[in-house]
């Protein structure tokens, strides 16, 4: 017999890695 | 045909520490290598590609956004230590596209290619309704006010005349109606209480270079009020200065020798620096 390990799920939404662009030092403009 | 594998690229993360070493290795190539105007500061890396390089190293294939700093190019303070041009100031922006090679732990600038443009004016008036914006360098009263502010200096003090290298930002205030101006000068073979022709004094050979900040203003009686203050900066030795692979070193070293003011087309204080071969 095979059994499903138990994992459990993540809370909150995953987050989302976005390599670039990278962070805004100063401002935007 | 190349035997083995081909070659591709890796994207590593724009934070990455090794991707902000490669651009802070090209910002202090684009203040090394400003002809004129302010030094710029990291503000964004936009996008990176690493390409392996035969035989050896890596080169990084770099988009960054710049600020412009309140220190002009021919400041020697570090860039650290330079403030970013507030927005309500009408800050200017840099794009720019660099080739950084990384090789035995270096890295060097293969190319580059910069463009700078100030903020738009709704952008500016969005956070200070009633800022004055950038005026055009070329303007006959940014030009009068430079003068008028120049003479000042000259005249509040004794030893060498100083020339205008450039004129670097301009403003019109409305109230009082005023003309902010700030600009660059260096140190002649004149000196400044005995000069008759300007035109015959020549800079020195060890460039001492100042940076001024004027403002001209109209009073009631008709006339101006003039009120100007300069830094000079410590004498600076000619130095030859390495060059990238490939790279021209005439047109993008300051205006060492030149007293002319160095205006973009628009008479803006846009810049642009284009440097080597772009290939890979």
């Amino acid at each position: 017999k095979v059994a499903q390990p138990s994992v459990p799920a993540p809370e909150g939404p995953v987050p989302v890695v976005r390599p670039c662009p990278g962070r805004i030092r100063y401002f935007n403009i | 045909v190349p035997h083995g594998p081909v070659l591709g690229y890796r994207e590593p993360a724009c934070d990455d520490p090794e991707t902000e070493q490669a651009a802070l290795a090209a910002v202090d190539y684009i203040n090394r290598h400003l002809p004129h105007g302010y030094k710029h500061i990291l503000n964004q890396i936009d996008s990176v590609k690493v390409w392996p390089r035969r035989p050896t190293g890596e080169v990084f294939d770099l988009e960054i956004d710049t600020l412009e700093t309140t220190c002009h190019v021919l400041d020697p303070t570090p860039l650290a230590n330079c403030s970013v041009r507030q927005l309500k100031e009408h800050a200017v922006e840099g794009d720019c596209d660099f080739n950084v090679l990384k090789q035995d732990g270096q890295f060097s600038v293969l190319s580059a290619k910069c463009d700078s443009s100030p903020d738009s004016a709704e952008d500016v008036h969005k956070v200070c309704p009633d800022c004055p914006l950038l005026a055009p360098l070329n303007d006959s009263r940014v030009v009068h006010a430079v003068e008028a502010a120049l003479a000042t200096f000259n005249a509040q003090k004794s030893g060498s005349y100083f020339q205008l290298v450039e004129i670097s930002r301009a403003q019109f205030v409305p109230l009082p109606a005023s003309v902010s101006v700030e600009f660059a000068v260096a140190a002649t073979d004149c000196v400044a209480k005995e000069v008759v022709d300007p035109a015959k004094c020549n800079l020195l050979a060890e460039k001492q270079y100042g940076f001024c900040k004027g403002m001209v203003t109209e009073n009631v009686a008709g006339g101006e009020d003039v009120a100007v203050t300069c830094t000079v900066f410590q004498t600076q030795p000619v130095l030859p200065q390495p060059q990238p692979d490939g790279a021209e070193a005439g047109p993008l070293t300051p205006a060492q020798g030149s007293a002319a003011p160095a205006l973009s087309p628009a008479g803006l204080p846009a810049a642009s620096l284009v440097v080597g071969p772009r290939a890979v």
